[in-house]
């Protein structure tokens, strides 16, 4: 909520989805079916996006039970086609982060 | 921008496959026209890459865990709050407000109305055809019509002789040419159709994108590490009925390399076929005398997986799901005052035409389209919203997106320096 940080802009997107696993609805769940919830941040130099459960009876969002998570490093990775959430080496970047 | 009136074009499903965002395939010269005397911003991101949650949200101002839409069936007034919308917020402060084609989503999302007439000072014009969107029009190589994914189509054979964003143009237009008698400030809002699916446009445009000189995308497998609830199994485009014929097994199977390349060929030529009725549209604008005093706004809802990652259409976080175009001219701002009559934007012909136009200013920072509302507000003049505060679900004017008009000043290229927003 402060928005007066001494960092770059940040543009936010989220998806829902429906299971953790592709499923029939899983391009367009209905309200009532949407489990996870995928928010992502990115800036210039990278995409973050973590997949946590989400609870569609009180729009609630819980970050303490992520399902998943993605981190493409845009610098040598443009596409976006190597996930390195799960590489120890970014520890310094969730440090940051957090 | 004091006082000038808006058009505000949408484009469904367009990821930034433009001249003026570097593509080397596509021909776009009106859309790179406008962006030569333009701002473009060369990352803008939508809200969520689906059509009525993203329109929603940059309608409001507000993401989609303000307006809680994240699907098609609930309407934010009723859902989660009464909120003003931009184009409610310019007719409040004066303006006529005009819908042509699709700029809410249409039915539950938008109350069956498109929001009016909260949100529009007249009822909002939808082309006929429209409604024969998904009819089986495009013929096979079996000679019978279907319902397929890629549909190149002669004109004069569809339902009533047209398609729908020739109608949208044409009623565009209309409403130019009487804004102009009236002499009232207009905000026009138009939205088009393509390229969202089925890739149904003039087959002529075909010819501009010979299949030879069509690739695959840089990376069309599924990534080893993408975890499955990231991945999006584009169940639209496996419903066509082309597409549906090649079995491909679900979720992860891929498509024949030879249909993704027709896919992409006609993903570029119905870009083109948008490129000329946003040149018409454009073009009147000139004819209107209107160019000296209307701020352009060129967007889209969001982007469109091309192959990559092994998807296709929208529905996932990917940047290629996201990203969208964005430009605006304001006269006298991102060009030098436009003496009325001065001929602006001439219509440019995509068959004939060869030259590169280079936005008039570029900035690489990041912007999304819940910021779109402050911004317009401010570019006209209007007073811009106020922030929305950690919880707004009682607050019927506020935006949780930031002007970005400061980055109006920033050359080409340049990132600007931390703190922002911090200005005021």
């Amino acid at each position: 909520t402060d928005r007066c940080f001494n960092e770059e802009p940040v543009a936010f997107s989220q998806y829902p989805r429906p299971a953790d696993t592709p499923q029939w609805n899983s391009d367009k769940p209905k309200l009532k079916d949407i489990r996870i919830m995928g928010y992502s941040m990115r800036t210039i130099d990278y995409r973050y996006t973590l997949w946590v459960q989400f609870d569609p009876n009180n729009f609630r969002a819980n970050f303490e039970d992520v399902h998943a998570g993605e981190l493409y490093m845009m610098e040598n990775d443009p596409n976006q086609d190597n996930n390195v959430y799960n590489n120890t080496s970014h520890g310094w970047f969730f440090k940051k982060l957090l | 921008g004091d006082g000038m009136n808006v058009l505000f074009i949408i484009v469904d499903d367009l990821r930034p496959v433009l001249g003026c965002y570097g593509d080397k395939l596509v021909k776009s010269p009106n859309i790179d026209q406008l962006a030569s005397q333009s701002m473009v911003f060369s990352n803008a991101y939508a809200q969520q890459a689906v059509c009525a949650p993203s329109r929603v949200s940059f309608l409001t101002g507000r993401r989609p865990d303000t307006t809680r839409l994240y699907d098609f069936y609930s309407y934010w007034r009723v859902h989660a709050g009464n909120y003003s919308t931009m184009p409610q917020y310019f007719k409040e402060n004066g303006y006529v407000t005009l819908s042509v084609g699709k700029v809410f989503h249409p039915g539950v999302s938008s109350n069956y109305s498109d929001d009016y007439p909260y949100s529009w000072s007249i009822p909002p014009f939808h082309p006929s055809a429209e409604k024969h969107e998904n009819d089986k029009t495009c013929r096979g190589k079996d000679g019978k019509l279907h319902a397929n994914l890629v549909c190149p189509v002669n004109v004069t054979e569809m339902p009533e002789g047209t398609l729908p964003d020739i109608q949208s143009t044409e009623e565009a237009i209309h409403l130019l040419n009487v804004m102009k008698s009236t002499r009232q400030k207009f905000f026009l809002a138009v939205g088009y159709h393509k390229p969202h699916i089925p890739l149904r446009y003039p087959q002529e445009f075909l010819k501009l994108y010979p299949l030879e000189n069509i690739t695959l995308a840089p990376d069309p497998w599924v990534p080893k590490k993408l975890p499955s609830v990231a991945y999006n199994p584009w169940m639209d485009i496996r419903q066509r009925d082309d597409v549906e014929a090649l079995n491909v097994s679900f979720p992860y199977g891929a498509l024949p390399d030879d249909f993704q390349r027709q896919i992409r060929q006609s993903y570029y030529a119905a870009v083109s076929y948008l490129d000329v009725q946003i040149g018409l549209l454009l073009s009147a604008l000139d004819d209107a005398g209107l160019s000296n005093n209307t701020i352009v706004v060129f967007t889209a809802d969001h982007g469109w997986s091309l192959g990559e990652h092994g998807e296709w259409a929208k529905y996932s976080n990917f940047d290629v799901a996201t990203r969208v175009p964005l430009m605006f001219y304001v006269p006298g701002m991102t060009t030098s005052p436009v003496s009325q009559g001065a001929r602006v934007f001439p219509y440019l012909d995509p068959f004939s035409y060869i030259g590169v136009s280079v936005p008039q200013g570029q900035s690489k920072q990041m912007v999304e389209l819940v910021s779109l509302f402050p911004t317009l507000a401010e570019l006209a003049g209007l007073q811009v919203p106020p922030a929305c505060p950690e919880m707004s679900f009682g607050v019927v004017l506020c935006t949780e997106g930031r002007s970005i008009v400061h980055y109006f000043n920033i050359s080409e290229g340049e990132v600007g320096e931390g703190k922002e927003g911090c200005a005021d």
